[in-house]
């Protein structure tokens, strides 16, 4: 009975409801998406991830990722929106329908399924994983302070009781380690984006330095370029630019180890707000919010399609 | 669970690199148990912090000593959290 065609996009979701939806899109869509799972969390949940594809084998892909920062709801919301969006409009979308004769997109919805049960039951603030700290009361790193890209540098904690704590060792998170597997043994992703909340940015490398990134006046023009076609929808603004210079330098991001891995087209969004709710966006503004992304999105998808490498 | 009864998220639109000294200074103070929604980094982008109820006192004592202008973001952050519960309670019911 809970079809993909009668779920609720505009809600906030547990992660079992949110898993279940999963195989209902699978079944709906037979010869394009599949479920796959890359691993388990630190607690023993799967980690899936849904793959869109036409065919083929390790054809040049791009990696979304939602939700990485547990209570950023809004994020793993449009995640599970955006999975839909592509589903229902391959066929239909030229250019969409276009890009998935050739790549492939993988897009994982719950990126820290830990950390999202556990602000769903128990702190709804909870930013991190959940992984025991040797010595430390306090659980949980930062998982987008753990990757091998500057680790441990400016920007991250050496204390396992802070938000940003980067963890004992570069990928020592299970769901870091799932993903990095899972990149490097495809070793054809042509762009990495991570999806984050809140703030309103769309980001580029570097994190862990203020140097520019080599691409870097590439990747402001193409984010720029984004940027507005999600402004159109809504007038939402945007900053663009790169993490150290648009926020703060902070070491140990995704988005910078998928760069240094040669993953040119690296990008991460914070997604709306509305000025006055920070992490408690209201559900009615998931829509809008997945929606103006998704114009964002697809002109980075669009464009890594056109400029392949 | 963890409750928010009576903690509040205050925004301060930064001025200048001083406030942000100052707020960085009041980050790195654990005794407050305060909670970076937005971090002081430039005056382009406003700083959120969670204060718990039993800090608020102290904080804004100290925002207002140094002439750091603040606006309540949140005033009850458990207010809006039961209603986001309610929400999915109901929509899970749908």
């Amino acid at each position: 009975e809970r079809s993909s065609k009668s779920f609720n996009f505009g809600a906030y979701h547990p992660l079992e409801t949110i898993y279940s939806w999963m195989d209902d899109l699978v079944a709906a869509h037979p010869n394009l998406v599949t479920k796959e799972q890359i691993g388990t969390s630190y607690e023993g949940r799967p980690m899936y991830v849904l793959k869109f594809s036409t065919g083929g084998d390790k054809r040049p892909a791009i990696w979304v990722d939602s939700g990485i920062h547990s209570r950023e709801w809004v994020s793993q919301a449009t995640g599970v929106w955006t999975a839909n969006k592509i589903a229902s409009d391959y066929g239909t979308d030229a250019s969409l329908t276009s890009l998935l004769k050739t790549m492939d997109i993988y897009l994982l919805i719950l990126a820290n399924p830990d950390g999202y049960v556990h602000s769903h039951t128990s702190n709804r603030m909870w930013r991190k994983t959940r992984s025991q700290n040797s010595g430390s009361t306090c659980r949980g790193v930062d998982p987008n302070r753990n990757w091998d890209a500057g680790f441990g540098g400016p920007g991250a904690s050496t204390n396992p009781c802070s938000d940003s704590y980067h963890g004992p060792s570069p990928h020592s998170e299970i769901e870091v380690k799932n993903v990095v597997n899972l990149v490097k043994n495809h070793g054809n992703f042509k762009s990495f984006i991570s999806i984050h909340a809140y703030s309103q940015l769309l980001m580029y490398p570097y994190g862990y330095t203020c140097k520019d990134a080599f691409h870097a006046a590439e990747l402001d023009s193409v984010g720029r370029s984004a940027v507005q076609k999600l402004s159109s929808l809504h007038g939402t603004t945007y900053k663009v630019g790169s993490i150290c210079k648009i926020i703060y330098q902070a070491s140990g991001g995704s988005i910078d180890w998928s760069y240094n891995l040669g993953i040119k087209y690296s990008f991460a969004f914070e997604l709306r707000d509305t000025g006055r709710y920070g992490f408690i966006l209201p559900a009615n503004q998931i829509i809008p919010t997945a929606s103006e992304t998704w114009l964002a999105l697809k002109d980075i998808m669009e464009y890594v399609h056109d400029h392949s490498y | 669970e963890k409750v928010f009864i009576g903690d509040q998220v205050i925004r301060v639109n930064v001025e200048s690199e001083e406030q942000i000294r100052l707020l960085r200074a009041l980050e790195q103070d654990t005794y407050w148990d305060l909670d970076f929604w937005l971090h002081p980094v430039n005056t382009e982008i406003p700083v959120d912090i969670r204060v718990p109820y039993s800090s608020l006192y102290a904080v804004k004592d100290y925002l207002r000593a140094h002439n750091i202008q603040f606006s309540v973001m949140i005033s009850n952050l458990q207010e809006l959290l039961d209603e986001e519960k309610a929400e999915m309670e109901e929509n899970n019911m749908m």
